[in-house]
């Protein structure tokens, strides 16, 4: 099974 | 004071439509340059962005950073009863606890006035870094659209091939497996009906379609939709609005 990243992992807070 | 008049009721309408099931509550960050948008769907996997420049309006004016924190729900009741060229103009005070919103048909003869309350809204906001993808793809919206439907039906992913012969959108499920190739053409009667896709260097990339499926509700606001990849990063579905965009980002899946 393949797993979901989060969109967090990529882009971070600013 | 935020004042923002639209000259037609269903870009907003479209907009919102377009995202009320990604994103239920979300800030409108207005500013002089225009309204901008910026909210993570509730697993953090897909993020909306979205701009709709000052010169979109006429008039526009907001005198300094106003936050809209807005239910998206509430406000899709609301823009349910403007028509779609209906002129909208939003308005809100410097520290407001309501957005007042008025509908007047073309023909001036009815005027509809609605406030929906604020509600504060603690989001946090990212950065997108400017990136240098290796592939981009414009393609009829309604083509990307048909594709994820038709591949949804078979699958929860699909993986996205982009190479110099073309772009592979290929999924496999319990009942079997499918595939669209889009190779690039020229429609020379109408651009917006031609593929383009312009490669550096060969991706492949997994998504999931439940996403795909759920941004694809913005097809109405663009013959076109762009799709930007590189691999081992977010996808990036735009939408191109007259005077701004509204933009997906979903992260993609790893591993088999």
């Amino acid at each position: 099974m393949s797993s979901q990243r989060s969109i967090s992992s990529f882009f971070t807070p600013v | 004071m935020l004042e923002a008049r639209l000259e037609q009721a269903q870009i907003l309408k479209k907009v919102v439509e377009a995202i009320k099931d990604l994103v239920q509550d979300c800030n409108f960050d207005c500013n002089d340059a225009g309204i901008q948008l910026q909210a993570m769907d509730n697993s953090h996997v897909a993020l909306v962005s979205m701009k709709l420049g000052s010169e979109g309006f006429s008039p526009y004016r907001c005198d300094r950073n106003i936050a809209l924190g807005i239910n998206l729900n509430s406000l899709m009741k609301v823009l349910r009863a403007a028509a779609n060229e209906d002129l909208l103009t939003l308005k809100a005070e410097d520290q407001p606890d309501s957005l007042n919103l008025l509908f007047e048909s073309s023909s001036q003869d009815r005027l509809s006035e609605y406030d929906i309350k604020l509600m504060d809204i603690d989001q946090e906001h990212l950065g997108i870094p400017d990136t240098e993808y290796a592939a981009t793809i414009t393609l009829p919206s309604a083509e990307f659209q048909r594709i994820c439907r038709d591949l949804s039906a078979l699958s929860e992913s699909v993986s996205i091939e982009a190479n110099k012969d073309g772009v592979k959108f290929a999924c496999s499920g319990d009942i079997g497996n499918g595939s669209v190739t889009l190779r690039p053409h020229t429609n020379v009667e109408d651009e917006d009906k031609s593929t383009k896709i312009e490669l550096t260097e060969p991706v492949n990339l997994t998504f999931s379609l439940k996403y795909l499926v759920n941004f694809c509700k913005a097809s109405s606001l663009s013959a076109t939709v762009r799709l930007c990849l590189s691999n081992e990063v977010p996808l990036l579905v735009e939408y191109q609005m007259g005077a701004g965009y509204l933009r997906f980002y979903l992260a993609p899946k790893i591993g088999d």
